[in-house]
């Protein structure tokens, strides 16, 4: 798999594809989404989706991508490679959402968290497949969040589509199995070449599953932290266990809006007349109009 | 903390002819408030700048490869040191209302650093724009003179207008981003706009009494 | 200048981790 776009700007979101097959834009099709790397701490997720006609579910069937989750990396990479050369009949797409896109989509001011983005980037796909002439009509999706509120929402922006949401779905659809070969193995190429933006000595890749509950991952997150600029890139800021460890081992950083809350706690806790005593700043004249716009004050000492 | 960042011009930097003579900051009482506030006053004392800092709070710096925590950026910007002379010579004529030597005038126990003033040369021998002056044999005398100063202040008052202008600084009723360039003129601003804004910024230099008098001048 | 204050007064790995952009 060629993951050059997104090798060269890993902090941003990338979309690849491949070529839409004529028989896609003449026949009836089903489409089936999944995702990689929901769970880990390290790395991007990664959102695929693959088509083929109808006719051809079968031929899918007979692939027997359905076992994906059993397979090892190299064993996915081979089926995607089988997956990929079914040029007549079969298209996918991926969109590889990088560790920076996550965490700053989750830490924005306007709260954006992991399934509004899921479900987004899916929508996204779909909408994709749409747009380059494929005929869809029937649509199988894994669950991210509550299966039948999931699917009154991708029923409701895509009336003319036929929406299936269950749980295990790679398990039940073949379609959504190979969208999930095509995700997964877009994802462990990604970390695998992964080329860190930072300046790094000696940075390992040897972290583990990548998972929050590793201590392997654990320790590469403590060991590859940063006490002002906290971690590479690589890593998911946004996951409770990257803060926890930044809170205990980063110095502390504050912000236009971090006080949002430190106010409204303690206000709480302030006695009414505080509000109506007058401070000795008070009782100065303000600073003239020309000074207070620009933010200047008189210095009185350093 | 011993680290700050200042934006000043580069003469105050250059290294000192003596030992001694160098630029240094300095507390010296505010005109305005009779409070303390920080000064700097160039090599020799020849020139006396104001500090003013820009401060809002979140802000740190990076400076090269380290991180600076106090994020405030001071502004040394020239100053005429008469307003500080004034303050004193307003306090002599309420306190004595006699002629006196102007190293006399200028003393102050809680900023002793007041009377480097007097190596403000031009600001010394400007003293006759608030002053009246008496020459006993070869050493001078001064007293306040409040119509004389209300005249000077007035010229102060005219070039800041003319400042105001230049710069495109917005005096108006509206407030505008000192960054937004509007594409039409505002109208509705008037000189007296202009006058009652650079009044108000003088006003930042002088005792209140003073600035009302000024505002009815 | 940063949008945010930074509680500490040392030395930062500003070169590594921060690139200047016009």
């Amino acid at each position: 798999m060629e993951l050059a776009p997104f090798e060269q700007k890993n902090w941003g979101s990338s979309r690849l594809s491949s070529p839409v097959p004529p028989l896609c834009r003449t026949q009836q099709c089903c489409l089936g989404i999944d995702e990689a790397g929901r769970g880990p701490v390290l790395g991007p997720m990664v959102y695929g989706i693959c088509f083929c006609p109808l006719s051809k579910k079968q031929d899918l069937e007979e692939l027997k991508v359905a076992d994906s989750k059993t397979l090892s990396e190299a064993e996915r990479e081979r089926l995607f490679e089988k997956l990929d050369s079914l040029k007549e009949y079969l298209g996918w797409a991926l969109q590889i959402l990088s560790p920076n896109v996550i965490s700053t989509s989750m830490q924005q001011r306007v709260k954006y968290n992991l399934n509004a983005l899921s479900h987004d980037t899916a929508i996204a796909l779909i909408q994709y497949a749409l747009d380059s002439g494929v005929q869809l009509r029937e649509v199988f999706v894994d669950t991210v969040g509550p299966a039948e509120k999931y699917q009154e929402k991708l029923q409701e922006r895509f009336p003319e589509l036929e929406v299936t949401v269950k749980p295990k779905a790679d398990a039940l659809f073949p379609i959504v199995s190979a969208a999930s070969i095509c995700a997964k193995v877009a994802r462990d190429y990604a970390v695998k070449h992964w080329k860190f933006l930072e300046d790094l000595e000696d940075v390992n890749l040897d972290y583990g599953s990548g998972y929050p509950n590793d201590p392997k991952t654990k320790e590469w997150l403590a060991k590859n932290l940063d006490p002002v600029f906290g971690y590479p890139q690589f890593v998911r800021f946004s996951w409770s266990t990257a803060q926890s460890i930044l809170d205990s081992r980063a110095v502390p950083i504050r912000w236009d809006d971090s006080d949002g809350h430190e106010k409204a706690s303690s206000k709480g806790s302030q006695s009414m007349l505080a509000f109506f005593g007058l401070k000795k700043d008070d009782m100065r004249r303000p600073a003239h109009r020309f000074f207070q716009e620009r933010k200047l004050e008189t210095a009185r000492d350093l | 903390p011993d680290q700050w960042v200042l934006i000043a011009r580069d003469s105050l930097l250059e290294l000192p002819k003596k030992p001694g003579d160098g630029t240094f900051f300095t507390r010296l009482r505010n005109p305005s408030t009779g409070e303390g506030a920080l000064f700097l006053f160039s090599s020799c004392a020849q020139q006396l700048f104001e500090i003013k800092v820009f401060n809002e709070d979140y802000h740190s710096w990076f400076i090269g490869q380290t991180v600076q925590h106090d994020g405030r950026l001071f502004f040394a910007t020239p100053m005429d040191a008469l307003f500080l002379i004034l303050y004193y010579l307003i306090k002599a004529e309420k306190e004595q209302g006699k002629f006196q030597p102007v190293d006399q005038v200028i003393v102050d126990e809680e900023f002793p650093s007041s009377h480097i003033l007097l190596q403000c040369t031009q600001a010394v021998q400007s003293l006759h724009h608030v002053t009246e002056e008496k020459e006993i044999g070869s050493k001078k005398f001064y007293k306040y003179n409040k119509e004389k100063t209300l005249k000077w202040l007035k010229k102060k008052v005219v070039q800041t207008v003319k400042a105001l202008k230049t710069n495109n600084v917005c005096v108006g009723s509206a407030v505008q981003s000192s960054t937004f360039i509007r594409s039409r003129q505002i109208l509705d601003v008037t000189e007296e706009d202009y006058t009652r804004y650079a009044h108000g910024l003088i006003s930042e230099y002088i005792p209140e009494d003073l600035s009302a008098d000024l505002l009815k001048y | 200048l940063l949008p945010c204050e930074i509680q500490y007064n040392g030395h930062a790995a500003v070169d590594k981790y921060f690139i200047p952009t016009i």
